[in-house]
């Protein structure tokens, strides 16, 4: 028996509406620990991880470890029909091939509750290795979404140059070049509008910006986006999930020739 | 355009 109930049930609408064009159908992992999703782009070239803690969940119980494969376009479709600050409650049965969500307005005067079907998905499911990074961008995740939106007007790769000033977006195309420099700030008054910059070593990687383009639909869950670089590895783009869990994406530098 | 390594070459597979 799996009984979740997530007072900040908008958190989940974002995690789905981030990574639904992403990947179509994924496994959502349930173990004593909390959710887990992860689940590779149809490309096979960009990795996507969330995990969201038991302990953000006001009430958890999950009697054994399971697997729900479902359409994040469904999931999301359901989710689009809760309130932004009604409860969400997940329920579902060991056996069971459908889950419930339940919604509940703050009030308590609203209920709804929508059952999806399950399916069975087969993902390979990949070790991803803890890194220690060359690099560690933290910087205000609308400034990233902004810097990949136009960026990607003029080219469709980009170079990400992390230094001790800052990091410094470059692309070109045939309108022309363009480069993108965020300085290191860590003395602005708003803690969001702040960018730090952890370097162990300089490094500038090449990427492709649709991939790039496509994490930044997770701003609206967080105030900052954290960018983990290393030569000739993936990039981690990381969105935490206020104090829950994290949503990361990983994507592999294009390969200088 | 440059070539695009898929990522499972970077992570393994459980």
């Amino acid at each position: 028996m799996l009984e979740a109930r997530l007072v900040q049930g908008s958190m989940l609408r974002k995690v789905v509406d981030a990574v639904k064009d992403l990947v179509s159908d994924a496994n959502i992992d349930v173990s004593s620990s909390g959710f887990s999703l992860q689940a590779m782009d149809t490309s096979h070239v960009s990795l996507i991880a969330m995990h969201l803690r038991a302990d953000a969940f006001e009430h958890f119980r999950c009697d054994r470890p399971m697997s729900m494969g479902m359409s994040l376009a469904n999931l999301a479709k359901v989710l689009k029909c809760a309130g932004s600050d009604d409860i969400v409650t997940l329920k579902a049965n060991d056996d069971g091939d459908t889950v419930t969500f339940m919604f509940e307005s703050p009030k308590e005067d609203r209920v709804s509750d929508f059952e999806l079907k399950l399916m069975d998905i087969d993902s390979e499911h990949l070790g991803i290795p803890d890194t220690d990074y060359c690099a560690t961008v933290t910087m205000p995740a609308g400034e990233y979404a902004r810097i990949c939106k136009d960026l990607s007007s003029i080219g469709d790769t980009v170079v990400i140059s992390a230094t001790k000033d800052g990091v410094k977006f470059t692309t070109s195309g045939d309108v022309g070049t363009a480069n993108v420099t965020v300085r290191q700030n860590t003395t602005a008054d708003k803690k969001e509008d702040q960018t730090i910059i952890d370097l162990k070593e300089p490094v500038a990687l090449t990427f492709a910006l649709r991939y790039l383009t496509s994490f930044a639909k997770a701003t609206p869950l967080a105030t900052h986006v954290t960018l983990s670089m290393t030569r000739e590895l993936p990039v981690m783009v990381e969105y935490a999930i206020q104090d829950m869990g994290h949503l990361r994406f990983y994507l592999a530098p294009k390969i200088e020739d | 355009a440059l070539p695009q390594p898929p990522l499972p070459s970077y992570f393994t597979s459980e």
